[in-house]
């Protein structure tokens, strides 16, 4: 033995990096499963119900393919792939690479605002790369809805009752894409006066919705974000033309006015009594209408406002990490409601609006600009749902699966945080 | 990563308006942002 061990020469072989990471995986799949099991111990000891072990887990239905990845640790494997992307790539192997990314995924590299791709020392910064000014020019037409992104147009349609019934292999309930309730406004007490005093609310309101003689009285009404708004620019037409009319406004007390932070993030979730659809017109003579966009792993990743409209509040959707492939979409009923998701809820000059991003497994993290608190794909974000659970649940109430924010404090007149068409309002990031 | 909008839009063929939202894109079409996807 002595003697094989001094005189054997040592040969070094380089490790498969497949290797490595399948490693690494099997590694925080290990300590995920421990910690849960400890946990769940923990709980048995004191009765604690809520734990997430009893929250009953989604199971989707689907083919052997989807039942496959429903056992898989997606969510381990997208922070994986997410820590991954962001190792700094060496200096002199960024532009082979990136280059080779961009062959592969059809990126059009002229259009990238960076000439020099040395500059993104890893695939995650180059993912989320900007553009050059002008090579997105937003059609002119006021009228129009403008796609939020790059990428492919793969539904699109109008909605009938509850179902989305025109999208084949994929039916879900708005309900279940949007969550149904919303908790009891988070900022107590009567409206007040907003704080910088530009106008009186009923006043400021009804310039915003369309009452002519106000408007013609201030122009400029309105400093949001230090942008000043003029209400036709704001909403992109006459005030003749507004959907509401300001008798209406007037009794929206519901809405809440105080100025607050700019998103106040309430993890407790109680059932209120104003449901998304609250925010519909009374009248019929709107529709309600839906389009998915599929942005492809070469789309330009960063998502933009496709009108002007006013974001009233937040919820996101801790969900699992699915592929959102085309494919994905056509196999797995209702994969948006699975997902994790954020969705922003609020209204544009016709009424309601809301604008989904859906996350997935190879691109885990959804950024909102605007929304600095919000955390996705990470173990904060089970973290919080677990908490969430665990508080619904001791006041007996159930989980509505969704964590809300408003955004009432961005500007106290118009009652959440405005966009503007074409705005760049955040985007995805890989991991 | 995919983009869901769900919104209201004036419906098409209202009697005494002339607004209606009309879509300006075909299922499965490559789309660039700022492009048009209807029409109020």
């Amino acid at each position: 033995l002595r003697h094989a061990l001094n005189d054997t020469k040592i040969r070094w072989y380089p490790i498969p990096v497949g290797l490595g990471i399948g490693f690494l995986g099997f590694v925080q799949f290990y300590k995920t499963q421990a910690r849960e099991k400890e946990r769940w111990e923990a709980s048995q000891e004191d009765g604690d119900e809520a734990h997430p072990k009893k929250r009953p887990k989604v199971r989707p239905d689907g083919p052997w393919q989807v039942q496959f990845m429903s056992t898989l640790p997606l969510k381990a494997m997208s922070r994986l792939w997410g820590r991954f992307n962001e190792l700094t790539i060496p200096y002199y192997l960024r532009v082979p690479g990136f280059k080779l990314y961009s062959f592969i995924f059809g990126v059009n590299l002229d259009e990238v605002s960076e000439p020099d791709l040395h500059v993104y020392p890893n695939l995650a910064a180059f993912f989320y790369r900007t553009l050059k000014p002008g090579v997105r020019p937003l059609d002119p037409d006021p009228d129009a809805l403008l796609s939020p992104s790059d990428g492919r147009v793969l539904q699109f349609g109008k909605i009938e009752g509850n179902d989305i019934e025109q999208v084949k292999g994929m039916t879900y309930t708005v309900d279940a894409l949007l969550g149904k309730n919303t908790p009891t406004p988070s900022i107590s007490g009567k409206e007040s006066e907003p704080s910088d005093g530009t106008a009186d609310k009923g006043r400021a309101r009804a310039e915003l919705y369309g009452d002519e003689e106000l408007i013609k009285a201030d122009e400029e009404f309105a400093r949001v974000n230090g942008i000043s708004y003029t209400v036709p620019g704001l909403l992109s037409g006459g005030p003749e033309e507004s959907h509401y009319d300001s008798a209406r406004i007037q009794d929206q007390s519901a809405v809440p006015s105080n100025p607050g932070a700019v998103s106040e993030v309430r993890a407790d979730l109680a059932l209120g009594e104003k449901p998304w659809y609250s925010l519909l017109s009374p009248d019929n003579k709107t529709s309600l209408y839906y389009a998915v966009v599929y942005l492809a792993p070469g789309d330009y990743h960063r998502f933009h406002s496709p009108a002007n409209w006013v974001v009233e509040r937040r919820r996101h959707f801790a969900g699992e990490l699915y592929s959102v492939s085309p494919y994905l979409q056509r196999t797995l009923p209702g994969l948006f409601t699975l997902n994790e998701r954020i969705v922003l809820l609020g209204r544009w000059r016709w009424g309601f609006f809301s604008y989904i991003p859906v996350g997935a497994t190879n691109v885990g993290s959804i950024k909102i600009n605007f929304d600095k608190e919000l955390r996705t794909n990470s173990l904060l974000t089970d973290t919080a749902a677990d908490h969430a659970a665990k508080e619904a649940a001791a006041r007996g109430e159930p989980y509505s699966g969704f964590a809300e924010a408003t955004y009432s404090g961005a500007s106290a007149v118009l009652g959440g945080h405005a966009l503007r068409r074409g705005e760049e309002m955040g985007g995805f990031q890989l991991g | 990563s995919t983009i869901v909008l769900v919104f209201e839009a004036p419906a098409a063929g209202q009697a005494g308006s002339n607004r209606g939202f009309t879509w300006a894109v075909e299922k499965g079409q490559k789309i660039k942002m700022g492009q048009v996807l209807g029409h109020v």
